[in-house]
C-alpha cells in the first residue's frame, strides 16, 4: 500500500536528520495505560542526573495529559494529537521535529499511541523500538499479538508488583516472547519503584 | 469514506437479523488486558443459572485464547482472527453469525479487538456498546480517548481491588466520563471476585 511506502520514505528521512544532528531516537509503544510515560518520566530523571540533554515527543488520540508530565521534568517536548488515528507515523514525527532545536539534545524519547496493533506497520525511523506491557493486562498478551512483539528491539513487562493480584506468572510471558524473538530483550519492571530500569535503561543507550 | 458507509449497511443487516432470532447482542469493547473475557465469563455463568442461553464471537488479531476460555463455559462460541485490523466490522461479524443456530440463543457477547480508537468507528449491529476500562491504566484514559466513551451505552472500570496499587481514584475516571457522557452508565467491578457484576448485567439487560 501507498501509505505504509511513503511512511518508509519519510521514516528515512527522519533517521537521517537524526543522525546528522547526534541525537539518539527511542520509538516507546506499548498498550494502554502500561506504564509508558512513568518509565519515560523515570529515564529522563536518571539521564539529566548524567548530564545527557533529553526531550520527548509524546503522542495521543486527544489531550496533552503526557506532554504536561514530561515537561514537568524540565526537557523540551512536543504533543501530536492523532485524532482517529491509532499510531504515530513518521510524517507527523518529521515535522514536530521541527519544533526542537536538536543540537542541543541528546536522547528524544517519543511515546506512541497506546497501542498494540497498529504502531507495528508505521516504524518512525527511531534507533531501537520498544513496546511496553504491562502483567495487569494478562499472559497471554504477546501470543496475542505476535507481529509487534517480533519487530520490537526491547519488550518491557511492567507492574510486576501487581503479578500476584492479577494471578500471572510474569515468566509465562517472558516464554511467549522467548519463542517469537529469540534474541530480543525483555525487562521485567516496576516503573514505580524504579525496579529494573537501570538495566533497560543501558540496554537502551549500549 | 467507503468502508465505514458500507460497515453501517451490513451493521443494519446484523441488527435485523438478530432482531428477527430474538437473539440480545453486546459488543464488548475496551483496552487490552482491560478484564473483557473475564467479565463476560461472569456473565456468562451468571445468566446460564437464570436459564438464559449464551453464545459468544471473540476477536482477536491473532490466537483463540479467548473463544479457548469462553467455550470451557459450555456455550457455542466463534473465534475471529482479525489479523492487521484492530478492530471488528460488521462484515466479520455477520460471516461468523452463520455458525450458530440462532433459535437456541437468547443472549450473544460479542468480545472486540483490545483497543480503544478504531472500534468506535464500526458499529457491529449490536443492540448495546460497552467499553471495559481498568483502574491499573491510570485515571486519564476516559480524557484520552473522548469518542469511544461518548458513543458507549455502558463504561465498565474494572479492576477496582487494584486502585490504591497504582494511585488512582476511581471518582476521577467517573467524573471524567459523566463530562462528556452525562446519560452514559458506568459500573466500578472487580470481575474477579464478582463485585459490581450483577449492577452492571441488570442494566445490560434491561
Ligand atoms: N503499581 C504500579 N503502577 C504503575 C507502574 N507503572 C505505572 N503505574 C501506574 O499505571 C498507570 C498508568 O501509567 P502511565 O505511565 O500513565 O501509562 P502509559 O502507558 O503512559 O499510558 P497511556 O499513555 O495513557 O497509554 C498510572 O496510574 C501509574 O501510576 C508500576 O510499575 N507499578
Ligand atoms: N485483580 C483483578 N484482576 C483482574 C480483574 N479482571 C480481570 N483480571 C485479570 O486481568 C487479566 C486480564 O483479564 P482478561 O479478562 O483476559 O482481559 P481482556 O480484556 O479480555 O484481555 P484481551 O482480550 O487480551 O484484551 C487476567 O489476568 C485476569 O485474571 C479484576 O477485577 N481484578
Ligand atoms: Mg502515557
Ligand atoms: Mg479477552
Amino acid at each position: 500500500k501507498d501509505i505504509l511506502r511513503r511512511n518508509e520514505e519519510l521514516a528515512a528521512e527522519v533517521r537521517e536528520l537524526l543522525r546528522r544532528s547526534g541525537v539518539r531516537a527511542f520509538d516507546i509503544m506499548g498498550s494502554v495505560g502500561s506504564g509508558k510515560t512513568t518509565i519515560i518520566e523515570q529515564l529522563v530523571d536518571m539521564l539529566k542526573a548524567e548530564g545527557v540533554r533529553c526531550a520527548a515527543i509524546t503522542g495521543d488520540v486527544a489531550g496533552d495529559c503526557d506532554y504536561q508530565r514530561l515537561v514537568q521534568h524540565g526537557i523540551p517536548a512536543k504533543n501530536i494529537n492523532t485524532g482517529k488515528q491509532c499510531h504515530l507515523d513518521s510524517h507527523l514525527v518529521l515535522h514536530a521535529l521541527e519544533n526542537f532545536n536538536l543540537r542541543e539534545i541528546d536522547v528524544l524519547f517519543i511515546e506512541n499511541v497506546g497501542n498494540l496493533v497498529c504502531p507495528a506497520d508505521f516504524p518512525l525511523g527511531a534507533e531501537k523500538r520498544v513496546v511496553v506491557i504491562s502483567v495487569t493486562e494478562g499472559d497471554d498478551i504477546v501470543r496475542k499479538h505476535p507481529l509487534i512483539f517480533q519487530l520490537a528491539d526491547i519488550v518491557v513487562l511492567n507492574k510486576i508488583d501487581l503479578a500476584e493480584f492479577v494471578g500471572v506468572e510474569p515468566q509465562t510471558v517472558v516464554k511467549d516472547f522467548r519463542k517469537i524473538s529469540p534474541n530480543g530483550k525483555i525487562f521485567l519492571t516496576n516503573a514505580k519503584s524504579g525496579e529494573g530500569l537501570a538495566e533497560f535503561k543501558n540496554a537502551l543507550l549500549s
